[in-house]
């Protein structure tokens, strides 16, 4: 699932 | 987690271990910027602040661990260990420019004015330009090692390739930021002649030279 705010990518 | 996302982590995680073997082969940071290093160990500190308070999954935590070791590491090595086999004397790019102008950019362009959404932007707009006092030492020597040349191409790539990614998440998520997309069309476009001369050269086994 994917994070708002692209929290999820490095 | 898409393919261009999967690669551009590798490629980023490749470049610091080829950076990490090329000081330890030639026993030297030579043609290392050092003022680069230090504005990466900046960019990664500020933007993994969330590490403790916002969990995505292991390979998310491993990576931030790794990347914020990794450039403390190489920063204290430049400093202690390979001290002597540097000169700074190369390294005379303005980093307080990019400093402020990252700061206020992050003032100016940010989604929510919150401690770490504004520290998270600043690490975005720093990393933008981190690459500059790397890429004015080499326009002052006109040349770098093969090594250090690979080096390089892993890091721009890395930053070339989450453009792909945001495009793709784009089309298939309606994802869409665009300040980390738009910093890192500032960043490609600023490696636009390394990535040539690159592609030009080292890709057929010649000296990395300027012309």
């Amino acid at each position: 699932a994917s994070v708002a705010g692209g929290k999820d990518e490095l | 987690m898409n393919v261009f996302r999967l690669v551009a982590d590798l490629m980023h995680l490749a470049s610091i271990l080829i950076l990490l073997l090329k000081i330890r082969k030639t026993r030297s940071a030579a043609g290392i910027s050092f003022k680069s290093q230090l504005l990466y160990l900046i960019v990664f500190v500020t933007r993994y602040l969330d590490l403790f308070t916002h969990w995505v999954s292991l390979y998310n935590t491993a990576m931030k661990v790794f990347f914020i070791a990794s450039s403390g590491y190489i920063v204290y090595q430049m400093q202690r260990r390979y001290r002597a086999t540097w000169d700074p004397a190369l390294d005379t790019f303005r980093i307080e420019f990019l400093l402020g102008g990252a700061a206020v950019m992050s003032l100016i362009f940010h989604t929510k004015f919150t401690f770490l959404e504004l520290f998270w932007t600043y690490s975005i707009w720093l990393e933008a330009v981190a690459i500059l006092p790397q890429l004015f030492q080499m326009s002052r020597t006109g040349e770098a090692e093969t090594i250090t040349a690979h080096y390089l191409f892993a890091l721009g790539a890395y930053r070339g390739l989450y453009v792909v990614n945001w495009i793709y998440r784009y089309a298939t998520e309606g994802y869409w930021e665009w300040i980390p997309f738009l910093a890192g069309m500032v960043q490609t476009v600023l490696y636009a002649d390394f990535f040539y001369v690159y592609f030009s050269r080292v890709m057929r086994g010649k000296k990395f030279e300027l012309p």
